[in-house]
């Protein structure tokens, strides 16, 4: 799901 | 990367050198609430567990190794060095109430049933509830220093900076995590009633105090 790609977050 | 979340990441940072700071300069850590502080400790510890997994930047990487190391020494100031100045008897919000709700959320309301992904979800929601000791201990004390007021402030204003974040990221990247942005806005909610003390009291030179 697209909800992975704000993991780059702290 | 946005400039919403550089300066959030930033206000983030300025809130924990503040306090840490506030500590040093006064040697003393008055008014501040060592449970949230252990909160947000638990908060860094649970999420940043893919600190050495997952290399995302060197930013990254730094930040959170910063986060993770000044919220242990900030938990240690309070509870060794200058536990003599540690006002137990205001902080006595129970842990356990947060702990055990962000736990059993955590487990049931996830994008995957899996440690890490339960740890990093748990994760985000205490984060949104760690601060509610300290505003606890402030509304029994009725004042705060102006110094600890500058470090709510700051990290009041990251998160907020960070629903800027995913706003722009929605509809420029299509990315959305609606785990992360509804406990965002519940974090930031909760600071709303210091936000105006803030802007109409020590903005204008007042110490807060809360009315009594």
């Amino acid at each position: 799901s697209d909800c992975k790609k704000t993991k780059d977050e702290l | 990367m946005n400039a919403f979340r550089l300066v959030g990441d930033l206000c983030h940072l300025a809130a924990i050198v503040l306090l840490l700071l506030k500590i040093w300069k006064s040697r003393s850590v008055a008014g501040l609430s060592g449970k949230s502080q252990i909160l947000f400790g638990l908060v860094f510890v649970t999420r940043y567990l893919d600190l050495v997994t997952n290399f995302v930047s060197p930013y990254n990487t730094i930040m959170k190794v910063f986060f993770l190391s000044s919220s242990i020494a900030t938990v240690y100031l309070i509870y060794t060095k200058f536990k003599a100045t540690y006002d137990g008897n205001h902080d006595t919000f129970r842990m356990e109430f947060l702990l055990i709700p962000c736990a059993l959320l955590a487990i049931v309301v996830n994008h995957e049933f899996s440690p890490m992904e339960i740890l990093w979800t748990f994760s985000i929601y205490l984060e949104a509830v760690a601060i509610l000791p300290q505003l606890f201990m402030i509304s029994k004390t009725g004042e705060a220093e102006t110094i600890t007021s500058h470090y709510l402030f700051a990290l009041g204003s990251y998160r907020g900076l960070y629903i800027m974040n995913w706003l722009y990221r929605y509809y420029y990247e299509n990315n959305f995590d609606v785990i992360a942005v509804v406990a965002g806005i519940v974090q930031t909610v909760l600071y709303c009633d210091f936000f105006y003390l803030y802007i109409t009291k020590v903005l204008q030179g007042k110490k807060l105090q809360l009315p009594a």
